[in-house]
């Protein structure tokens, strides 16, 4: 595996706080978690009507989904295993490089 | 040979320095490379002059790639326009005349260190890879490093944050290099370009604050050629304005310090896609991103050659 497969079961969530309060809240759900924000880049430039795609770590993958879940807030799975999408890439290039 | 290089994969940092000294030394006429000086962890930081040779002193255009380190469609970019100059250079009477007038000054990877770990070890890794003596968190982001409303709103002050400013301005020497290279050449300097991911936007500044830029309408004119420019080869739109309404409010960011140094067009690219595969842009998109954003760029530098 690639990287370790420090990746496997990684996720990328596309999440849309559409008020203050669900800015305020995701704020406060990804900030106690050690997530990767991939868009924007960081918690403090979440603002409402915009998306925030974040990547978030196997071990955490349930209570996000469940904490958003609760709070009601729009999202989805961009990426349902990360892992899976390097290795593809990967797996790609070295067929290419083969032929 | 470059010829035989495949410029749809994304390469590592070892075969992209292999690549810059081939097409060094087997394009002796366009091409020239140097450093500029040497990251944290002593790799050198090289340059790429690409342009006809020219006794007089022209206009020049920097372009650099792979600030930050999982952004990978950057360095596959600038790589990708170095080919299209100097492949079309003969064939493309706009491609030639930009050569002919300018020097393009192109770095593939501005961020090496952070670009090899990410081959290596954190595939999502985005800052420099400098140590902090009080955290165990390392690295710097390159984009709020820089000596412009340094630290200040859209920067983090926490050295375990992705957009950590640095203890100081230019605190890592990959900033401090192009900076004293940028400051060297500013009078021939006419376009600062900055290529990240992913967003399909083309920002210009102010990132630090709301306000207008006083050449805000030569600007504004260039950045529209650009996305038409880019439109006309996929249909697709970018967005295009001020960084700080367009995406967001960040400080310390190069384009806004390219403008405050009396370099009049400044931009940051943010290339495909919209987050659909975010930084793990699969490497059958390498083409079409790099041929649309080729052109959006040869837009850029033909308005440098225009008065406004």
């Amino acid at each position: 595996f690639l990287y370790n497969n420090r990746y496997a079961g990684d996720q990328v969530f596309r999440i849309h706080p559409k008020n203050i309060d669900e800015v305020q809240t995701l704020k406060n759900i990804l900030g106690h978690m050690q997530v990767d924000f991939w868009q924007p880049n960081s918690a403090s430039l979440i603002c409402q009507n915009t998306t925030v795609d974040v990547h978030v770590k196997r071990n955490d993958t349930l209570a996000v989904h469940a904490r958003l879940q609760q709070e009601h807030i729009d999202y989805g799975v961009f990426i349902s295993d990360l892992q899976e999408e390097i290795e593809k890439q990967t797996g790609y290039r070295s067929s290419r490089k083969r032929r | 040979s470059e010829f035989q290089y495949d410029y749809e994969v994304y390469h590592s940092l070892e075969e992209i320095q292999s690549w810059m000294f081939e097409i060094n030394r087997t394009q002796p006429n366009l091409v020239d490379m140097f450093s500029i000086g040497k990251s944290y962890e002593g790799r050198p930081l090289y340059v790429l002059q690409i342009g006809k040779r020219s006794r007089h002193q022209k206009k020049a255009v920097w372009i650099d790639c792979g600030v930050h380190a999982r952004e990978w469609i950057g360095p596959a970019f600038c790589q990708w326009f170095v080919k299209e100059a100097i492949g079309s250079y003969q064939q493309d009477s706009v491609m030639r005349r930009l050569l002919n007038q300018l020097s393009f000054y192109i770095m593939p990877v501005f961020n090496v260190d952070g670009y090899h770990f990410s081959w290596t070890t954190d595939r999502f890794w985005r800052k420099t890879r400098s140590k902090n003596h009080r955290f165990h968190c390392r690295g710097v982001d390159a984009n709020r490093n820089w000596k412009v409303k340094w630290c200040a709103q859209g920067a983090s002050s926490h050295p375990c944050d992705d957009t950590y400013c640095g203890p100081f301005p230019e605190s890592e020497p990959e900033v401090k290099a192009v900076a004293k290279f940028l400051r060297k050449h500013k009078k021939r300097i006419k376009a600062y370009i900055s290529i990240h991911a992913y967003a399909q936007m083309l920002l210009y500044p102010y990132s630090y604050k709301y306000a207008t830029i006083p050449n805000f309408d030569c600007v504004e004119s260039a950045a529209r050629s650009a996305v038409t420019a880019l439109y006309s080869a996929y249909g697709l739109k970018y967005r295009y304005g001020p960084a700080s309404t367009t995406l967001y409010v960040s400080s310390g960011s190069s384009i806004d310090w390219a403008y405050k140094n009396g370099i009049p067009y400044t931009f940051a690219f943010e290339l495909r896609d919209t987050g659909y595969f975010g930084f793990l842009l699969p490497e059958s998109l390498i083409s079409p991103t790099c041929g649309e954003t080729t052109r959006a760029v040869k837009a850029i530098a033909s308005g440098v050659l225009k008065k406004c």
